[in-house]
């Protein structure tokens, strides 16, 4: 996955994401592309949750899947989740958990109660640092403020950094991709200096959406494993996706 | 625009925007939950429209779960094991995936599985 959340020089934010899921299950030879993927995309669904015939969040997600990967709370915070591996991953949570340890959060669950219950970019920060989960994560969040904007790096029992904006540094966007921030991305499957690359040139100036789309647009951050690109817009409430596709030549992941 | 080996190759593409071109797959439809109606009834509408789609998408992680494990032990045990699971899970997603499997006719367990399955894939 590549998720960022970039600020204009007007202070409006606005984050998007690429979904990237499937790498190793399954490869199609006759349609050159990994099976998952084929799967996910007919699978994707825009949904309005709302309570009292009114929006409380919007998600980008797949049919059957309850938990939340990408969403919206209008005019309040933007989060987007991307996979994070470690050794110290999931399935150690799931064992604890069939022991009856059971004090800590499912992931896509905890992303789902915060875009539900969270009524503030710093409470939905604070419960995306605090809670204690079972697998590892990176929370991508967006405020609807100057400056509002981070990406949280966590093990399954700590907040090990939360990396925010900066602009008085010039740092005007936050970029993950499914790496350590503070270590190199593995070399063969390196997104994040192109993404990188390419809005260092659209500059904060020219930053918008539709540059967004670009930087998503621009292989390797778009891939074989890319299932749909998300883009949003926190203040106007604008929350749009695409199914994408990466066809020959393009590189599987 | 061809994609080399890493290091990275491609030049920023620029004018993609609206989606259009071989790497548009279309559109996305939207649905509305209502979060005032039981946890249960929620996803009724949706699953009905895609019942085919996530029957495809849990056969197809079957066949890969038996690639590995030929002898069909692996989703035995999800079937058997990861059903009475659900239970455990808080409210309302302990609800919302019953009523997912009741109204898509899956076993609970594959769809207990397929709403687990980060946790799992994370190593």
């Amino acid at each position: 996955c590549t998720s960022l959340v970039a600020e204009d020089t007007t202070g409006k934010l606005y984050h998007a994401r690429n979904l990237d899921f499937g790498l190793f299950l399954g490869w199609d030879i006759k349609k050159h592309s990994w099976e998952i993927p084929e799967y996910l995309r007919p699978l994707t669904v825009n949904l309005d949750f709302q309570r009292n015939n009114k929006t409380i969040f919007k998600s980008t997600n797949f049919a059957g899947y309850v938990g939340m990967l990408t969403g919206m709370r209008p005019g309040i915070f933007t989060l987007t989740m991307n996979e994070r591996f470690n050794i110290d991953g999931g399935y150690i949570g799931i064992i604890e958990w069939i022991l009856g340890k059971r004090d800590g959060f499912w992931m896509s669950f905890l992303t789902r109660s915060v875009l539900e219950n969270a009524t503030s970019y710093a409470q939905a920060k604070d419960q995306l640092t605090n809670t204690k989960m079972l697998a590892p994560a990176y929370f991508i969040l967006g405020g609807n403020r100057s400056g509002e904007g981070c990406v949280i790096t966590r093990s399954r029992k700590a907040c090990l950094d939360v990396w925010e904006l900066d602009l008085k540094h010039g740092s005007w966007y936050v970029l993950e991709t499914n790496y350590d921030r503070w270590k190199d991305p593995l070399f063969l499957d390196n997104r994040r200096t192109p993404a990188m690359k390419c809005l260092n040139e659209t500059t904060q100036k020219k930053i918008s959406l539709p540059a967004i789309y670009d930087v998503l647009s621009t292989k390797p951050v778009l891939n074989k494993l890319t299932t749909y690109t998300t883009l949003m817009e926190v203040s106007s409430g604008t929350f749009e996706a695409y199914l994408r596709d990466c066809p020959d030549p393009c590189i599987p992941w | 625009v061809a994609q080399d080996l890493p290091p990275y190759s491609e030049e920023c593409r620029k004018g993609t925007y609206p989606p259009h071109g071989p790497t548009f797959k279309g559109k996305i439809p939207w649905y509305t939950i209502n979060l005032d109606s039981a946890p249960h009834k929620r996803w009724n509408q949706l699953i009905s429209d895609k019942k085919v789609e996530v029957t495809n998408l849990i056969q197809a992680i079957k066949n890969l779960a038996n690639d590995f494990f030929p002898s069909g032990k692996l989703i035995e045990l999800v079937d058997k094991h990861l059903a009475p699971l659900v239970d455990t899970l808080p409210f309302p997603f302990n609800e919302e995936i019953k009523g997912i499997a009741d109204v898509s006719g899956l076993p609970l367990g594959e769809v207990m599985f397929f709403n687990v399955f980060y946790e799992i894939f994370t190593v």
